[in-house]
């Protein structure tokens, strides 16, 4: 590729391309996206993060990251680092006061830029934050990554299975792979006598697996410190399962 | 009023409506309508329930109402009973291939006939279930019933309180007072051992109280049996505490 420019989106690229995408907000995917790229990091991967939730900020902030890129002069776009991580927010790059409904199709459009002008570098994985359902930026993301494989996550409540099920088959039309369904607050492990409990029902992720021709890879438990509002910017890393499987 | 027509939004009407909001979804908002009109009723209080929460369907779902309100020939519209609630859902109005961004604006307009145009009868409270955030119907919510009552639902996480800010100031705007803030999934007690964790954090339902001159009126637990994903129709009376509240 040319100098500074990425090739990710080239077919004899060596970059794993991995998009974490989720059926509605809330349910842990900037969390996992996050926590996946800190132990793939921890594995000595190098690793670029491309942050595409344009609807939650919580990339930077739950990396400490704030400001923006520094853009050269030939439109090059240098990620932001965060303990080894390169990150861009998209975001980052539509004023706070552009009306929401917009930032969709703009952004949906600038996705090229962000895929090619970032000076990635020589990373191994590149793992994009994806908005939730299956809006302009994710079907975007969709068309103009094939080869990328998709890692989907849920809760284990029925009603975000069932939306989580129209992303999978957004993916199946483009011919993306899945590397697996993650349930994420699938359970509580009690800090004094260690019962587990599912609070939040079971069996969803399961049925979205099965329907999507996959499997549930994880079930990562509801944690007390992945709540705390902070930018610490230092992301737990609880994903080791999830890293191996990504490596497939 | 005319035979048949409520006069909920006239000044002299003797129902206490009480809007239920929520800065953004999957807080338990709906959950939280339902359970609170299921304890005034048990409290021998005449409920009724407008879901305007077109975009989530929880409420139907949680009482077990299948099937739409009979229109009389004058426009009236008769509703559901569940366990002697007397409930609405607007999204049944709306066909399901309506486009979601269609359903806001449509229904925004119709809301003066869910109000007026259906018997509620002689109801002593009417609950209505917001969408969340400050969008069209919410808007409209607050416009058209300045006497109505806020309260507002939101979890521990200072994301959920900061959305929820904007719905206070909203209220705030048309002059509705708030009954106060009710912080859901605020803790979770291990049934073996009694011991409590607040897995999302904690602080963000308080700072959302006092930046809106109000107070935190209830702290629900995390439970199991409310996220199971059933059309049960029972819904599990935990609102006693908010009950008591509302009736001030
Ligand atoms: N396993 C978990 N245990 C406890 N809290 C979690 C867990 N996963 C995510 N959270 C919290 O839930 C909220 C939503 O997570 P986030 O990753 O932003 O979701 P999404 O990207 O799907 O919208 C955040 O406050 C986050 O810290
Ligand atoms: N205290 C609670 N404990 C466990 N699950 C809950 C609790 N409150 C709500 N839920 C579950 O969380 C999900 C979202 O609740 P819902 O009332 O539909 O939220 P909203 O109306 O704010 O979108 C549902 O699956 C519901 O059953
Ligand atoms: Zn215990």
């Amino acid at each position: 590729p040319e100098a500074g420019r990425s090739g990710v989106t080239r077919p004899d690229s060596p970059v794993r391309v991995l998009i974490v995408a989720s059926g509605k907000g809330g349910v842990g995917k900037s969390t996992v996206t996050v926590n996946l790229a800190a132990a793939l990091a921890g594995l000595g991967q190098r690793v670029g993060v491309l942050d595409a939730d344009i609807y939650g900020f919580s990339v930077p902030r739950m990396l400490g990251l704030h400001g923006n890129p520094t853009v050269l002069g030939e439109g090059i776009i240098l990620p932001m680092d965060s303990s080894g991580l390169r990150v861009i927010s998209m975001g980052s790059f539509v004023g706070e006061d552009t009306p929401v409904i917009w930032r969709g199709p703009m952004l949906a459009k600038a996705l090229d830029q962000f895929l090619e002008d970032v000076a990635w570098g020589d990373i191994g994985y590149l793992l994009i934050d994806s908005p939730p359902g299956t809006g302009d930026v994710a079907l975007s993301l969709s068309q103009r990554l094939p080869r990328a494989r998709i890692l989907l996550v849920t809760t284990p409540q029925a009603a975000a299975a069932r939306v989580a099920g129209r992303v999978a088959q957004m993916a199946e039309r483009t011919g993306q792979r899945l590397v697996g369904v993650v349930e994420n607050m699938a359970f509580y492990e009690c800090p004094d006598c260690g019962h587990r409990t599912e609070i939040f029902g079971q069996g969803g992720a399961e049925e979205l697996a099965r329907s999507a021709g996959s499997e549930v890879i994880g079930r990562l438990p509801l944690e007390p410190q992945l709540s705390v509002d902070s930018d610490a910017g230092t992301p737990i890393v609880r994903a080791q399962p999830l890293s191996r499987t990504a490596k497939h």
